[in-house]
């Protein structure tokens, strides 16, 4: 564990919880080392520790802790100041329906976001959801969405006759304001942020319905990769936030950290089961101390 | 870069980076590191010819056991999202395409429209296909479908899984529950167990690998997603600790986008 590893680091200390450059230097690259195991990117986590040993360099000396403690406050405490930027809530302004539109690689949970987002938006915010489904390319797509739509409780629009998610995504709409849905929550395929055709796509259905919210869906388990998911999606949709998913597993989730340094946008979710139940709001604290492990 | 000669700091510090950001961990990168330097002056090895050999000498080899049993039963697990339904369809159609009669079968019986979703590769491929309704066991499907494979002589039998976490014992025991169904179907099966992972996993890659590994003997692995920016190192990292081979990797969502496992063009991809 991170706290052993520094106390380790710090066991030949002779001073009284003075923080020197030398200490300092070896027990950020324990904690390097640590952001990297927690899948953190590696420029991500340069830049994170450069930061933090700057301020364990100017800090002032917390005399109550041992030094190890008082860089690991430094680091979780810069951890959680990342990590909770912007807003984590959804953001519903106008006239109803409003509109979030789900994007991401191939299965990192989009379609199960789409039911569980519309299970907590019921219960926590009383609002009645249609989930569209405008993934025309995985096989039994729509009927799996159909299937969870079912089990929130929401309401489901599709059209198995066209083959075009836009065509599907505006007759939602009209559908929704018809049957007075205040929320139309929009299931897309997943797709690579480097297939430009896909990418085209996912834009052309994001200005035909103008969401609210665009939450890119991030698998909790991914690696470096997270930062290259994340930067080419922002650029082509501006998406307002993200939703980590399988964080019931024992992935440390450093994909979060690298998310949010590289894009400064604000995790809104976390996926923490399959069932209709699993997704929860976003608690910064909690996932600064799982990455840090 | 990576010129021939003696690699100067500049081009380490460049292969560092590019282990990392492949996902190879610091731990295999530091032994990397360290390695790299004395083979190449040894073997007079430029950077990344070196980097080629010692990366392809960390790669365990495939070690299928010798026989030829009918059907062949393949058993797919993995986490959820993974690939492992697309993976079942692959590599049936590769093997009808080798002229072997082949039975796909849903022993996802959990998670919404996972038989519809097989089902519509059977047909896509012409392959027949065994499902049962959602909330029939596992097991139950799973011994049927080989059951009814050996009474009618298919050549093939690929079985497919839900996606689970590894950290879930209850879910780990029911995949093990479904492995010996399948031994009491057919003696020996089933003779194939392939873990299939994300191209983009991070380091959990290895408790995926631990956890199933626990749950049923594991044979190989299969990676996919690798059209993707991801380099796979984290599945490299966790089959040179585990010594489980990699046998196919997948590289699109058709029908056709597996491929054999070709070590060579691995590591090379590794560092781009
Ligand atoms: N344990 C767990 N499983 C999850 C979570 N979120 C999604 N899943 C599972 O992950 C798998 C993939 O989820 P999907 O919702 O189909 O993913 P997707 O993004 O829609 O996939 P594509 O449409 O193919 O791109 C399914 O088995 C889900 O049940 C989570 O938070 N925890
Ligand atoms: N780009 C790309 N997508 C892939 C590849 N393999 C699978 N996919 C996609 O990944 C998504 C998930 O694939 P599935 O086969 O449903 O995954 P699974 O492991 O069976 O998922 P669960 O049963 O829900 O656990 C689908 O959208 C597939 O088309 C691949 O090699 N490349
Ligand atoms: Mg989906
Ligand atoms: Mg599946």
């Amino acid at each position: 564990r991170l706290a052993e590893r520094l106390s380790e680091t710090f066991r030949t200390l002779s001073g009284r919880g003075v923080l020197t450059e030398g200490n300092i230097s070896d027990a950020m690259r324990e904690i390097r080392r640590a952001l990297l195991e927690a899948d953190v990117n590696f420029k991500v986590a340069g830049r994170f520790v450069s930061e933090a040993t700057e301020k364990a360099l100017g800090g002032k000396v917390l005399k109550s802790l041992t030094p190890g403690q008082q860089v690991i406050k430094i680091v979780h405490d810069q951890l959680v100041e990342l990590l909770a930027s912007g807003s984590s809530s959804l953001h519903f302004t106008g006239s109803p329906p409003h509109v979030v539109l789900l994007c991401g690689l191939q299965g990192s949970g989009k379609t199960t976001t789409a039911a569980r987002l519309a299970w907590w938006l019921a219960r926590k915010k009383n609002r009645r959801s249609l989930l569209v489904a405008c993934d025309l390319q995985r096989p039994a797509a729509i009927d799996q969405l159909e299937v969870m739509a079912k089990k929130a409780g929401a309401g489901f629009y599709c059209n198995r006759a066209v083959s075009d998610p836009v065509l599907v995504a505006r007759e939602a709409i009209n559908q929704a304001r018809l049957q007075q849905y205040d929320t139309v929550i929009v299931d897309t395929a997943g797709r690579l942020h480097v297939d430009q055709e896909l990418m085209d796509e996912l834009v052309r259905v994001r200005d035909a319905v103008k969401p609210e919210e665009i939450l890119l869906v991030l698998d909790g388990l991914t690696g470096q990769d997270a930062v290259n998911v994340a930067v080419k999606f922002q650029e082509r949709t501006g998406f307002t936030g993200s939703v980590l998913t399988k964080m019931d597993g024992d992935s440390r989730g450093g994909a979060a950290l690298s998310f949010a340094a590289v894009t400064g946008r604000p995790i809104k979710f976390v996926g923490v089961g399959e069932g209709i139940e699993g997704l929860e709001a976003f608690d910064a604290e909690r996932l600064a101390g799982r990455i840090l492990g | 870069f990576f010129g021939k000669g003696v690699p100067n700091a500049a081009d380490m510090a460049m292969l560092e980076e590019a282990l990392l950001e492949a996902d190879l961990g610091w731990k295999l990168t530091e032994k990397v590191m360290t390695d790299l330097p004395a083979l190449c002056s040894k073997q007079g090895l430029g950077l990344r010819e070196g980097l080629a050999v010692v990366l392809r000498g960390m790669l365990p080899a495939n070690a299928d056991p010798p026989g030829d049993p009918r059907p062949l039963v393949t058993m797919i697990v993995g986490v959820n999202g993974s690939g492992k339904t697309t993976t079942v369809a692959r590599l049936a159609a590769m093997e009808k395409a080798r002229g072997f009669k082949t039975l796909m079968a849903c022993a996802d019986t959990f998670r919404a429209a996972a038989g519809e979703q097989l089902a519509l590769w059977g047909t896509r491929l012409d392959i027949p296909v065994v499902t049962r309704p959602e909330g029939t066991d596992p097991g139950a499907v799973a011994f049927d479908a080989v059951a009814s494979a050996v009474a009618r002589g298919f050549d093939r039998v690929f079985v497919d899984t839900a996606g689970r976490l590894p950290n879930r014992k209850g879910l780990l025991d029911e995949l093990s529950k479904v492995h010996r169904v399948i031994g009491k179907s057919m003696e020996g099966a089933p003779h194939r167990v392939l873990l299939v992972l994300d191209g983009s996993v991070g380091q959990n890659a290895l408790q995926q690998a631990g956890g199933f590994a626990s749950a049923v003997p594991l044979t190989g692995l299969v990676i996919t997603k690798l059209d993707g920016t991801a380099k796979g190192g984290a599945v490299f990292a966790m089959a040179h600790e585990l010594g489980i081979p990699i046998v196919f990797i997948g590289t699109g969502e058709g029908g056709g986008d597996m491929s054999v496992f070709d070590p060579v063009e691995f590591t090379g991809a590794l560092v781009g």
